[in-house]
Order: C-alpha cells, then structure tokens, then sequence
C-alpha cells in the first residue's frame, strides 16, 4: 500500500470522526444531509459483500467493518436519536436521491466488468459513491450557516478521494497496475463535484472567514 | 499483487 492510498483512507476515516464529533459532542446533525448518509450506507453494503467471499488483510477488514458500522451509526442518530434528529435540516435536505440510486443501478447494468452479483454490485456501488454528495452538496448551498465541522467534514470528505486519484497515479506508474476504467473515471467525475466547494472552502479558510457558498 | 484484481481498495 503506497502512502497516498493510506492517507486517503485516514482522511476518510478523520472525515467519519468529525461527523460523529459532531452528533456525539454537539449533539447536532444540521447541515448533514441524512440522503447523502443513507447513500453511502447503500454504498458500503453492495461494495463491501466481499467480506463474505474474499480476504485481502487485517486491515482491509477492518476499515470494512468500520465504515459499515459507522455509517449505519450515524444513520440511526440522524433518524432515531430523541435529541439529533430534532436538529436535521429536513426542510432543506430536498434532493431526490432515489433518483441516483436508479442511475446507478442502470449505468452497473449497462458499463461493468463482469455480470455477476458481486461485480455488478460492486460497479454499482462505485458509481452510487461518486455521485452520494450531491444532496449534501446542495443541503450546504441552502444552509445559512455552515458550521466548521460541518464544513470540515465535507473537505476531508474531498480530500480523501483527491489522494485516491494520486494513489492510482502511483500504482500505474509505479506497480505496473493495469488501467481500471470503471474506478478512475467514477472516483475522477465524485472528485470534480467536490471543485466548486474547494474553492470557497480554501477561500474561507485564506480569508480567515466563516464559510459561505453561493446560493 | 500488480495488475489482476480490482477490488483491494476500500
């Protein structure tokens, strides 16, 4: 494992921290979009169904484990927890997201690999996590106020599939690996969508100013 | 391993 693939899954790892910093500590979800979450809950279950068939390390494992655990946690807080679920944003977290979960089981059908459960599902998965930060996307440019660790989330969120572009760089020029269409092109077009916010995230931060997207 | 399997990121 190269160092930018383990500082992507660390950024993710920091990125589900804060999240949960916030909904344990502050007792608050607003600003989180509750699609988006039950998206990557979506996401997680149909990619990570190789537990079951395939072992790659002890480490490989566990980060499985803890991403469907703590997305599935965060899920119940945001639904069901007498205190978080007073703070959603509901009136504001709009976007129809089954729509993208629909694209997404089309695209799978159509653009995989092999056609079997697993790597349909798996496909389907990539694609579902490329687009899964939309209605969060569009829940920030409704938010009046973007709480630092709301914000913070997001970038990590950013970041860490920025570094997965440098790790499949490295491993193409470094491990000999093969071109991987289905993952590169999906993790580029889920890392495009995070630009615009980038940009005002740096700017904020530069400026030493509370963050502010354009509506 | 290089080349061969797609499925050993997260």
């Amino acid at each position: 494992m190269n160092l930018f693939r383990l500082l992507g899954d660390m950024t993710h790892l920091l990125s589900i921290v804060v999240l949960l910093l916030k909904i344990r500590t502050v007792k608050s979800c607003a600003g989180i979009s509750l699609k988006t979450q039950e998206l990557y809950v979506i996401v997680f279950l149909t990619r990570y169904l190789d537990l079951f068939t395939k072992y790659y390390s002890v480490y490989n494992t566990a980060m499985k484990l803890v991403f469907l655990g703590t997305s599935i946690g965060i899920v119940w807080y945001m639904r069901y927890h007498k205190v978080v679920k007073q703070t959603y944003s509901k009136d504001e977290d709009t976007f129809k997201h089954y729509f993208l979960i629909l694209l997404s089981i089309i695209l799978a059908l159509l653009i995989h690999r092999a056609f079997d459960v697993i790597e349909v599902l798996w496909t389907f998965s990539l694609y579902l996590e490329a687009v899964a930060i939309l209605p969060q996307l569009v829940l920030l440019q409704k938010s009046r106020n973007i709480d630092t660790l709301t914000g913070d989330y997001v970038f990590l969120l950013g970041a860490y599939r920025a570094l997965y572009i440098l790790n499949w760089v490295y491993r193409f020029l470094m491990e000999n690996h093969k071109f991987r269409w289905i993952p590169w092109i999906s993790g580029l077009v889920q890392t495009a969508l995070y630009a615009d916010f980038f940009y005002y995230y740096i700017k904020s931060w530069k400026n030493r100013e509370k963050l502010k997207l354009p509506a | 391993a290089a080349g061969g399997d797609d499925h050993d990121e997260l």
